[in-house]
């Protein structure tokens, strides 16, 4: 799976993922991502894209539970992102991780897995590229 | 807060023990591409649904990510793709689910969101509505690597295995090693 989060000079943010499942998946098997509210969403205050087991982020509807929990509960993207993908999503058995980034240009990229591909860049065009823990 | 553009690859097991040098210095350099891509489009003051389509482009045509070309097989040996994109304005939104012959499944959704009434359309509706809106259709034979048939075949070789001993609960058949969407 493979996902994006954007900022424009408007202080739009936007949100795509795009994966080709699992291997081996059964033949119909969708997973999280086209999903929106699960794989895939933005609203006003924050972008969201998972990446993980599938049936585990829809049965947790991760991405609209991030954005629910700054939304209401009033958490910072960083605290939203971590409580789901750290403790809601490994609690069901699943894991997986998911980029994050708000309406004022700040990000969480927390995973539970051994590694997540991932990568920032600043409005000053700065770029950091990560992939290990 | 200072950032405008983030990417991720995909997450599972992934680990420096297993990874070369030049594998990791691929992933890097794919990555760093994906940003510069979607990073030019906002310079430029195009909308963040632009960039973020560009940036999601770049990883779909690189072979190293479960993606478009280098996506992973199902049980039949064959690659079915989902994507899905929304407009955080607006609330927006076009998804795809199941397709084996557009190229760039992210721009499908895309023009589901601005170009249809719906949200979301699946298999050879959504492949025909990409062919009527433009988007480039390949043979589904454009989307293999070696690499992922490979790790098809050892995982189906795992899973006789353990049919043969039995172990057939859910928990169990972890659909290997990259049993990540």
């Amino acid at each position: 799976t493979v996902g994006a989060v954007a900022l424009d000079n408007k202080g739009n943010l936007a949100a795509a993922t795009s994966t080709g499942g699992m291997t081996n998946k059964k033949y119909g098997r969708v997973g999280d991502a086209p999903l929106i509210g699960v794989g895939t969403y933005a609203n006003k205050l924050v972008g969201i894209s998972c990446t993980g087991w599938g049936e585990y982020f829809i049965r947790s509807v991760v991405a609209h539970d991030v954005a629910a929990l700054m939304e209401y509960k009033n958490m910072t993207v960083e605290q939203a992102a971590t409580e789901v993908i750290m403790k809601k999503v490994p609690a069901l058995g699943g894991d997986g991780g998911l980029i994050a980034l708000d309406k004022d240009g700040n990000v969480a990229m927390p995973f539970n897995t051994a590694g997540m591909y991932r990568g920032t860049i600043t409005k000053q065009g700065k770029i950091e590229v990560l992939i290990y823990k | 807060g200072k950032y405008v553009l983030v990417i991720h690859g995909g997450a599972g097991t992934i680990l420096k023990s297993q990874m070369t040098p030049e594998k990791e210095e691929a992933y890097k350099a794919a990555l760093t591409l994906a940003l510069r891509t979607g990073y030019n489009k906002l310079m430029a003051g195009e909308s963040s649904i632009s960039a973020v389509e560009a940036a999601v482009i770049v990883m779909e045509n690189s072979p190293l990510f479960n993606a478009g070309k280098g996506a992973v097989f199902t049980n039949e040996g064959k690659n079915e793709l989902d994507a899905a994109i929304m407009d955080g304005s607006n609330l927006m939104a076009g998804s795809v689910a199941g397709v084996t012959t557009i190229k760039n499944p992210i721009s499908a959704a895309r023009a589901i969101m601005e170009k249809s009434e719906h949200v979301m359309m699946v298999g050879s509706g959504a492949e025909k509505f990409a062919l009527e809106a433009g988007l480039e259709i390949v043979d589904p034979k454009y989307f293999w690597t070696k690499e992922r048939w490979d790790a098809l075949q050892q995982i189906k070789k795992q899973d006789s295995i353990k049919k043969i001993n039995n172990q057939t609960d859910k928990k169990s058949i972890k659909l290997g090693s990259e049993n990540h969407d």
